[in-house]
């Protein structure tokens, strides 16, 4: 069924969250998962992973601070290496 | 800071670099120029150098780029990514590649080419990100108040010098605003040679490598300054400069093009080419130039040649080149670079200048270059 306009636009920002975390934290891709398992052990700990890194509150929560900073403009290289 | 995985850095110190293709976004040597100065920003802490090649393989492959662009990293539009680069080694490794759909710009609104390009370059060099906010790798863009107060910081230095180390043991590495090398000791050492000279509105521009010295004659005021502070898209290490004061406007130039400056502001329209003033093709850069407001002619040194140009018809005259020599007894060194105060010629070559007498038609005094430097 179709999504109403705020479910979609959390989806696309969930979406955004994936790739950001999947680009530069080395999330794994797991795409299907990812709104199910936000809340889940491994994608809490990318998320505050990423915000140790970015100086942001380590939350482990997609607070409106760590959402302003994945829009920011930044270098396509990851943060953290593989 | 942070190494790639593996450390991987350069095993020499001399690398190349070459600029592939350029953004429509600014004219060309505003890139030759943000790129330069981003090398040399890794250049001045390190004992790399960089020197730029045209054609072929460089380490160091510069490019603009949309979209899929043949790596398996591609660009996405407008803001978030603006731009990548790989680590230290052969082939796309050292690339740095930027994306043509931001709004490149020289100034702090829109996406700096030149702070963009010192945290790229970083990576070509072997540095990872940076979790300090206050680093240049850090990963978010960070744009600046005042792009001449643009510094590493100490953890940028500390990460590049874990790979390269230092320019040499016993030089300190400066981590916040240190004066430039011709600060007063190098400003009165008697060997200074100077790159070009030009009067503007009645006070006198002293250009050397990446600064100047602003000499007023009212006040005999010094000041010194990055060229970049008040003319961001200019070149360093000048050719030549000049005002025509009609025009309000001093001429900049450096190897085979020029631009026109008015007060802090680069001209539309420039840089344009040489010879568009009718040189011939042979001349691939001038030594000096002045002009005479009184006659409205500009005098153009080439070697021991001038040519003259007429500043009413806009074009060079006939019967040139002549000898400078010859219409400048006196004068037959190479020219850095000339200026006119007091009714007289200063012609600069290499520590000397010579203050020669254009109705005596005789050289006057010798001095030295900064002379005027009140050392």
């Amino acid at each position: 069924y179709p999504l109403d306009g705020a479910a979609r636009g959390q989806d696309t920002s969930m979406e955004l969250v994936q790739q950001y975390l999947e680009n530069y934290y080395n999330l794994p891709k797991d795409a299907k998962q990812f709104v199910r398992r936000r809340d889940s052990g491994p994608v809490v700990k990318k998320i505050r992973e990423m915000q140790k890194f970015l100086g942001l509150e380590v939350t482990g929560k997609l607070d409106s601070d760590t959402m302003e900073v994945i829009h920011k403009p930044r270098c396509g290289i990851p943060d953290v290496g593989d | 800071f942070t190494t790639f995985p593996n450390m991987p850095k350069w095993r020499k110190t001399q690398l190349t670099y070459r600029i592939v293709n350029y953004t429509p976004d600014l004219p060309r040597d505003a890139v030759d120029s943000a790129i330069e100065r981003a090398l040399k920003v890794w250049e001045e802490v390190t004992p790399l150098t960089f020197s730029r090649l045209y054609e072929g393989e460089a380490d160091i492959m510069i490019s603009f780029a949309v979209g899929e662009h043949g790596d398996f990293y591609r660009f996405d539009g407008p803001g978030n990514v603006l731009a990548h680069a790989y680590p230290p080694g052969q082939g796309i490794y050292g690339d740095a590649h930027f994306d043509d759909d931001e709004q490149w710009t020289m100034e702090t609104a829109g996406t700096n080419l030149f702070l963009v390009a010192v945290h790229e370059l970083g990576h070509s060099l072997g540095l990872f990100h940076s979790a300090n906010m206050e680093a240049v790798m850090y990963p978010l863009y960070k744009s600046l108040t005042d792009l001449a107060q643009f510094r590493l910081s100490q953890d940028d230095v500390d990460g590049i010098q874990s790979l390269y180390g230092s320019p040499s043991d016993d030089t300190p590495v400066p981590t916040k605003p240190v004066p430039p090398t011709h600060e007063p000791l190098a400003m009165c050492d008697p060997a200074l040679s100077l790159d070009a000279v030009s009067t503007l509105r009645g006070e006198v521009l002293f250009f050397k490598d990446r600064h100047f010295w602003r000499k007023s004659f009212r006040t005999h005021e010094l000041e010194f300054h990055l060229i970049s502070s008040f003319w961001p898209s200019l070149p360093s290490d000048l050719d030549a400069a000049y005002e025509v004061t009609s025009k309000d406007t001093v001429f900049v130039f450096k190897g085979n093009q020029f631009w026109g400056v008015r007060g802090g502001e680069v001209q539309a329209g420039y840089p344009r080419s040489i010879h568009t003033l009718g040189f011939p093709p042979t001349v691939k850069k001038i030594d000096a130039a002045i002009s005479n407001k009184d006659k409205k002619k500009t005098y153009f040194f080439v070697e021991d040649k001038y040519w003259r140009f007429d500043e009413k018809r806009q074009s060079m005259e006939p019967g040139f080149p002549r000898q400078i020599a010859e219409d400048f007894p006196g004068v037959d060194t190479k020219i850095d670079a000339v200026f006119e105060a007091f009714g007289f010629y200063y012609f600069f070559s290499g520590s000397s200048q010579l203050e020669f007498d254009p109705n005596a038609k005789k050289v006057t005094h010798i001095l030295k270059s900064n002379s005027w430097f009140n050392c």
